[in-house]
């Protein structure tokens, strides 16, 4: 059981340490609180947003901990992969420019997986290879308009 | 493999039945609050069974029929790039509800469908579909509860 | 000791009823469960965001739970004047439309009190008297650039 | 009455005194993530006393000293339009820290500035400042502890 949990951590913790790296100027990886004994701590991270010193993940900025938690959860997703992705507004804390490395990130992931991503920020919208647009109509029910391509 | 088509008929806020193709790459959902984004990745883990009537924001599947509308019925079409059309359907019964699994148009069990999903990747504890919070909640985690997350992973 | 409450629910319960008619094309007002015995029970919201039926607030989008909340806020300040208020990241949630609103709304307010918002949304940005801008400096340290007026 | 200066030294992420003026109406601060806008309105919660360590992502007050700099103190001045101006400054010591409060220059207690805040309708109970995830906060309540809120403010 212990075998299973270390295999796992390793894998995510190697992903971890290339998204997060890519996402932001700076590096990072996951750290185990008692590293003898995994199930008896908790799971953490160490991370140099933008080469600052490290900080503890409640010290840090909305951005700053959303970007870490995403990266997070992208290094889960490529430890097991699936036919299609869906993200909820993912990029809710993040400046612009960091919305434009998700979308560029998520972009290339797509090459291989279908990946669909709802948002309200301008540049995951632009991003992205196609736009669908949903509206309401006057009767209250949801109305999805056309297909619109992108780039 | 990849979605190719969602049916999406009085599940929710589509009042009307509603047809979106889909194709592989990366596809951008947009448009204002409330107007039924979040219900559109609902209707998927409706139909693939892959989430409690909770994780699509209802108390009850019943919750999920339409309520603009008179009918009693709600019902969601997944079809695939290999050719499978995955459905599901809710009918509202005097004293609770019914809910039909369907693979390619034939009556089956729930856990054929996650049968055949869990042999493309696709299992309920898995990290495909971030629902709107997630990143918040994982976020404001203890350290504890997000071992926990690798426990389950392993 | 019930008295002072419900004083102070029906001020706040008022205000709720003028800011939220004004943020969104609908109305609501506060419910409390218990109106005989309001310490027994708790305080929700009968909300009809855009004229729709009303639905239990765990039920509604995440914009609309958040317009909802923004409101009850605005309400409670309206409530307790202060010289000064700040505010960040309050439109986290909201589409470019309500951001929109919202920050129309901070507008009119600011002409009695002081308002310090934090946002990284172009509306709201586009709707403020002046723009203070924070970046980083290479050593790490914040570094707060001109302001500049807007409008 | 409004806040004209704000002059903040060596407290978290703002490694160089910097000084800030402020004006009436509608002012907006925009900038990169971890830049240290949350920082600004921090300063202010800081130096009027109206927030523990906890309410500005600090375990204890000394976290709030920068890290960059080899200093051991960290002070913010708040002047409002009355002539009134408000200093508070710590300062890392062996075991812990000292915490000064000053009014116009002159050392008091935390008390006097309380006091002399809630004559002008500022108080540590109150709504004026709302922080970044408060609304999701109060958005993801039981209905109880909403109701709570306003037996605080009766
Ligand atoms: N059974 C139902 N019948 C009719 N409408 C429903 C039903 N269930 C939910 N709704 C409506 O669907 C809307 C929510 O849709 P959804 O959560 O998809 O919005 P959204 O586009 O994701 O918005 P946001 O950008 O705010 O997240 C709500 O207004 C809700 O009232
Ligand atoms: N004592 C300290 N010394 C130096 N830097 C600090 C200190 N305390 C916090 N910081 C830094 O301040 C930064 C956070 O600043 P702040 O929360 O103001 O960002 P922000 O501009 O609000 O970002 P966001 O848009 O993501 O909310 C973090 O990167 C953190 O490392
Ligand atoms: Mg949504
Ligand atoms: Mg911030």
């Amino acid at each position: 059981k212990r075998e299973a949990f270390l295999s796992t951590y390793t894998a995510i913790d190697s992903n971890f340490k290339d998204i997060y790296g890519r996402l932001t100027r700076g590096w990072g990886k996951l750290v185990l609180e008692m590293p003898e004994d995994p199930f008896a701590g908790g799971l953490t991270f160490e991370v140099h947003p933008q080469d600052k010193d490290v900080r503890r993940l409640n010290m840090m900025s909305g951005g700053e901990k959303s970007l870490v938690t995403l990266a997070f959860i992208f290094s889960i997703q490529r430890h097991m992969p699936a036919p299609f992705y869906g993200l909820d507004e993912v990029d809710m804390h993040l400046d612009g420019s960091n919305v434009e490395g998700i979308a560029h990130m998520i972009r290339s992931l797509s090459e291989t997986s279908q990946f669909i991503a709802i948002s309200l920020r301008k540049p995951m919208i632009q991003g992205a290879d196609r736009i669908i647009g949903v509206t309401i109509r006057p009767d209250k029910s949801t109305l999805v308009t056309g297909v619109k391509c992108n780039a | 493999m990849h979605i190719t088509l969602l049916e999406i008929d009085n599940f929710k806020s589509f009042g009307r039945k509603t047809k979106i193709p889909l194709e592989t790459g990366f596809t951008v959902i947009s448009g204002p609050n409330g107007s039924g984004k979040s219900n559109i990745l609902d209707s998927i883990l409706f139909a693939l069974g892959i989430t409690s009537a909770r994780g699509l924001r209802a108390e009850r599947l019943t919750d999920l029929i339409n309520t603009g509308s008179n009918k009693n019925t709600a019902e969601v079409h997944v079809s695939f790039s290999d050719g499978t059309r995955i459905t599901r359907r809710i009918k509202r019964t005097a004293n609770g509800y019914y809910s039909y699994n369907y693979l390619n148009g034939r009556l089956c069990k729930q856990g054929d469908v996650l049968a055949f999903l869990a042999n493309h990747g696709i299992k309920p504890q898995g990290y495909n579909i971030v629902m709107q919070g997630d990143v918040a909640r994982i976020m404001e985690m203890s350290d504890f509860e997000r071992r926990k997350i690798i426990d389950e992973i392993a």
